[in-house]
């Protein structure tokens, strides 16, 4: 009665966003680039890896990522924590375990993604509570 | 079948925000 306008919130849409865009990653649709994990190709969209990350923002943001459509990311331990935080930048669900944090802790450090750190570090500390 | 997943609730940010334009 008397409103100027109605609007319609969609509350699923940013999440129906996300699982079509893991859809894309899942089946190379408008992936821009490749990351190399432990030398094991990863397929992902930049415009995601930006979204979710202080480390491929500063890459990406500037006219220097531009050209960049391959990206080496560091082998040893934290290379299983990659695949983990791609599929949680995707998902929105961060898999962990008391074997894998600390991977998942390390590949957040690097990729500067403060807010799943801290999650670790709360994870990780629960897990040594009796 | 695989092991039992505890799924854990964050309501906080899960991510950096970009900033806005200056």
């Amino acid at each position: 009665e008397g409103a100027l306008g109605y609007v319609r919130e969609f509350t699923r849409h940013s999440s129906d966003v996300l699982g079509n865009l893991n859809e894309l990653r899942l089946r190379g649709i408008l992936t821009d680039v490749t990351l190399l994990v432990g030398g094991q190709p990863l397929r992902a969209h930049k415009a995601v890896l930006i979204a979710c990350s202080g480390f491929f923002y500063s890459i990406f943001r500037g006219r220097a990522g531009v050209g960049v459509d391959v990206l080496s990311l560091p082998g040893g331990p934290e290379a299983r924590g990659f695949t983990t935080l791609l599929d949680f930048m995707y998902t929105s669900r961060l898999r962990l375990s008391p074997a894998t944090a600390p991977a998942v802790l390390a590949a957040a450090t690097y990729l500067q993604m403060e807010h799943v750190v801290q999650a670790c570090h709360r994870f990780i500390q629960a897990s040594y509570e009796p | 079948h695989e092991g039992l997943v505890a799924t854990v609730k964050e309501a906080g940010r899960s991510i950096h925000e970009i900033p806005r334009e200056e």
